[in-house]
């Protein structure tokens, strides 16, 4: 562990609990893209399935099951508890266009062709492609309210750190893991657009409005 | 080999 994967966790942590705090306190999911959650809970799911048979470290189980047990509660949430509020004509990315060429390239490209691994690197092309249904509503709607801006900062923050991680790791363990690279600078080169919204408009106080 | 080190990452 160092300190930017920690960083990272920890921004991941938090756009999770950002994201479940807004729903929650207001009682609705405007703004937030179900569909983005959908792949969310996708990868998760196949990347985390080692919970099963490989115990690295009590933070790493907890943090897997938080994971987990967010993503899931917010699909709760979104298409059933505050199922009124969800943007549906608005959120209309067609994520089978994410979901196939991850499954496809994952058979491909791939470290080792056993089921665990296939399935892992399928998470990982997927999770670097998830938030477009999301950036898409964004740009659809023109606009979000200033806690999903910080929710997206936060979610993308966190495989930006992991990219220092993997170029700390490089150099201190003299180890690297050419796919998560590559598909986490991809996963943070899709959030630049937004970064430079956010630091320019939302940390002044502005809303994010995107130009029409 | 360098595909346990990510496995130990979330």
């Amino acid at each position: 562990m160092n300190i930017f994967r920690l960083l990272g966790d920890l921004s991941h942590l938090l756009a999770i609990i950002i994201l479940l705090v807004k729903i929650w306190k207001t009682r609705s999911c405007a703004g937030i893209s179900g569909k983005s959650q959908i792949l969310f809970a996708v990868v998760y799911t196949s990347r985390y399935l080692d919970l099963i048979n490989a115990f690295i470290s009590p933070y790493n189980t907890i943090m897997k099951i938080v994971f987990l047990a967010a993503s899931y509660g917010t699909i709760y949430l979104m298409y059933m508890k505050f199922k009124a509020t969800y943007d549906v004509n608005h959120d209309t990315f067609r994520i089978e266009f994410l979901i196939a060429p991850a499954a496809v390239l994952a058979l491909i490209v791939n470290h080792a062709f056993e089921p665990l691994e296939i399935l892992w690197t399928f998470s990982i092309y997927l999770e670097s492609v998830a938030i477009l249904p999301q950036l898409f509503l964004v740009s659809k709607t023109g606009e979000a309210e200033s806690i999903t801006s910080h929710y997206l900062f936060m979610l993308g923050s966190y495989r930006a750190l992991y990219i220092f991680n993997w170029i700390y790791r490089y150099y201190a363990e003299n180890h690297y893991d050419l796919i998560a690279i590559v598909a986490g600078i991809v996963q943070t080169v899709l959030y630049c657009d937004f970064f430079y919204l956010y630091i320019t408009k939302v940390l002044k106080g502005k809303k994010l409005q995107l130009p029409a | 080999h360098q595909t346990n080190i990510s496995k130990d990452e979330l």
